[in-house]
């Protein structure tokens, strides 16, 4: 719930930091589109598995928030026209898409998957969203680098975006101690540990400038 | 295996 709640709020955060200020400065296009992505393809169970209202609401709610994040920063304006195209440069069709379609096959296809049912490609869209939300962030990331400069609203988002991914490796050694039967996804972990270190830079100066109360910068 | 009841975590 720990880990969810930070997730919402990091939505609720970069919404605000884009009504707010008015402006799309530092933010990354890019990233939202890949999460949009890692939503739509993994959520497909929306269709066919009830597991509580709880699950299908923030389900709803993910895609929803984001698909409006994304929406400010392409279409709405003043947001669009601040949105700063030449600094939101990794290619992430070709680096974070493409690699993570692939790597969904093969993993599909090692674990004895076929390519014939509904199931299996709903399976394999699932695996495909794990191993891209785990490199979704690095848009932003490239980004941040080039601002250097981090506004605290964006800074925030970042934090609690990298915080939920964090809280989940706490929830799933829970659940595999407490939990009887409770079903070991691999690929899950590895990816929430990748998608977890990725942050583990930006924590630090993070947390650094926090302790010193003054502005977020990151170094060169 | 189907979808089963095992991804149940967002």
């Amino acid at each position: 719930l720990c880990g969810d709640m930070c997730h919402v709020f990091s939505i609720i955060v970069l919404l605000l930091r884009l009504r707010v200020a008015r402006n799309a400065q530092g933010i990354s296009l890019r990233t939202h589109e890949l999460f949009l992505l890692v939503f739509l393809t993994r959520y497909t169970d929306l269709f066919t598995t009830f597991y509580s209202l709880y699950n299908s609401v923030m389900k709803v709610l993910y895609i929803a928030s984001t698909s409006s994040i994304v929406y400010a920063i392409r279409l709405q304006e003043p947001i669009c026209s601040t949105y700063d195209r030449a600094q939101d440069t990794f290619r992430h069709w070709a680096f974070a898409v493409a690699p993570c379609a692939v790597l969904a096959l093969l993993t599909h296809l090692i674990s004895g998957g076929s390519l014939f049912s509904f199931v299996d490609i709903q399976e394999m869209l699932w695996t495909f969203s794990i191993y891209l939300e785990s490199i979704a962030i690095l848009p932003q990331l490239i980004v941040l680098q080039r601002f250097r400069e981090v506004e605290n609203l964006t800074g925030n988002y970042i934090f609690f975006m990298g915080s939920y991914r964090a809280l989940y490796i706490v929830n799933w050694i829970f659940r595999a101690y407490y939990e009887p039967g409770y079903r070991h996804h691999y690929v899950v972990y590895f990816c929430g540990v990748l998608q977890t270190l990725l942050y583990a830079d930006f924590f630090y100066y993070y947390l650094m400038s926090k302790r010193r109360g003054g502005k977020f910068s990151l170094p060169t | 295996e189907a979808m089963g009841m095992d991804k149940d975590e967002l």
